[in-house]
């Protein structure tokens, strides 16, 4: 986290508010909701207080306006800028504005007034801008459901004024894991479109061929609706699909987009009831299989017909000579397949079935 | 006037990120290689942005500017 420099802060904890006007994108009661419930996720952590003003001035002048609305700080249109806000302090000090060029909404679709103007008035409040992808302070607009503090915001405010004396309880946003963590392992890889997606935690890794760095984002800003962990993930390049397990549950993605009727049980598959989560999964495409890795053993499902082969589960050890008996994660590319298991990477050669090279896993993210 | 190409675009699009967010000095520069300043600004965000430093507007650098972001500066005042 960082403050603003001569860690600004407001020497009162009795903080007051004022909405000076309204978007039409919302009912007034939504946008009055979503900046109690904004100020609240501070409170909660804090020993501050906000009261409402509805006339005269407050320290926290909340407004929406577009291009030049009168602080010499004008915004942009639509997209780019979406809002900015002062830090503590006397006449504009603490005064919040919006880019009323946007479209404020209260889901996912657009822009959701409440986690930026969660993050606006930690601005207001005196908490500068974060390089944590996690935090709720990082720069960059990003959708998630649920608490929006991590434990740097957290860490944040209280630095500047304490935690909350009736110490409620918060469970805060989790930390977005570090992608040359030595010991790091990997929950599931695939291919998509030609892009690798890595899954760990809350959080996905995006690898392009043409991006040098790795590009870490919340799993439930890009998708609300499946689950914050993933397990398993694979390719079907034939029929341009991503599937996803997470639990006894699997949902399907096109490109980005979830695909209608997922989720779907696991056992549709031809799993037995008794397996309640895959470990990994990976398509191999010359042959048309996709093997299922569930604790030691693993299984073929045949895509074209649609079911699991015969004669599986198959124990992972014997048939995968040089692997050890369980399996985080499995990909198949440039020929190979790669096998993830705690910060080990093994590079297994189908063809030749034996194991080529064992790396960290995180040199998979250019570590 | 001649049309703007796409890397010009995006030429425009790193300026006016730089301008409001990082403080990068308005008015006219001398050649884009020779741009000191420009890239020690690029620098400085990719640093914060745990971007790959070099100073050169990459795709990824560039695309990461052209996200929907909060304007309040860098640097307070």
């Amino acid at each position: 986290y960082n403050h603003f420099p001569r860690d600004l802060k407001w020497m009162t904890n009795a903080i007051t508010f004022r909405i000076l006007n309204y978007t039409p994108d919302l009912k007034k009661s939504d946008v009055d909701r979503a900046i109690r419930t904004a100020l609240n996720v501070w409170a909660d952590v804090t020993p501050l207080t906000f009261k409402k003003l509805y006339q005269g001035n407050a320290d926290i002048m909340i407004s929406f306006g577009t291009k030049e609305h009168g602080d010499h700080n004008p915004f942009d249109g639509p997209d780019g800028l979406l809002a900015h806000a002062y830090p503590p302090g006397q006449g504009i000090g603490g005064d919040t504005h919006f880019d009323e060029d946007e479209h404020w909404t209260k889901d996912s679709s657009t822009y959701n007034l409440f986690i930026v103007a969660a993050h606006e008035l930690g601005h207001a409040l005196g908490m500068s801008h974060s390089s944590d992808p996690g935090a709720l302070m990082y720069p960059v607009y990003s959708y998630a459901t649920g608490y929006p503090l991590s434990v740097d915001d957290i860490n944040g405010i209280q630095a500047l004024y304490g935690p909350n004396p009736d110490s409620k309880k918060v469970q805060p946003k989790p930390d977005a894991p570090t992608k040359c963590d030595p010991m790091l392992s990997f929950d599931a890889v695939t291919e998509l479109r030609g892009e690798t997606i890595i899954f760990k935690d809350e959080y996905y890794w995006r690898l392009h061929p043409q991006m040098p760095e790795p590009e870490q984002t919340l799993i439930k800003s890009t998708w609300p609706s499946i689950s914050k962990k993933v397990d398993a993930a694979y390719e079907n390049p034939e029929k341009d699909l991503v599937i996803i397990f997470s639990g006894i549950r699997m949902w399907a993605l096109n490109g980005y987009n979830l695909v209608d009727g997922y989720p779907k049980y696991i056992h549709k598959l031809g799993l037995p009831k008794k397996i309640r989560k895959v470990d990994a999964a990976v398509h191999i495409k010359d042959t048309g299989k996709t093997l299922l890795f569930t604790e030691e053993e693993y299984w073929s499902y045949d895509e074209e017909t649609g079911t699991m082969d015969t004669g599986y589960p198959r124990s992972i050890e014997e048939d995968f000579p040089g692997m050890d008996d369980e399996v985080d994660a499995a990909v198949f590319q440039h020929g190979y397949l790669y096998f993830f298991h705690d910060h080990l990477q093994y590079e297994y050669s189908y063809t030749s079935r034996k194991v080529i090279r064992i790396m960290r896993t995180n040199s998979f993210l250019n570590c | 006037g001649p049309l703007r190409s796409d890397d010009d675009d995006g030429w425009f699009v790193a300026e006016k990120y730089l301008r409001r967010l990082y403080g990068l000095s308005p008015g006219l520069r001398g050649a884009r290689t020779s741009s000191s300043e420009f890239q020690t600004k690029i620098k400085e965000m990719q640093r914060f942005f745990k971007l790959k430093v070099t100073g050169n507007l990459d795709d990824n650098t560039l695309d990461l500017m052209k996200e929907p972001r909060c304007g309040v500066p860098d640097v307070a005042e």
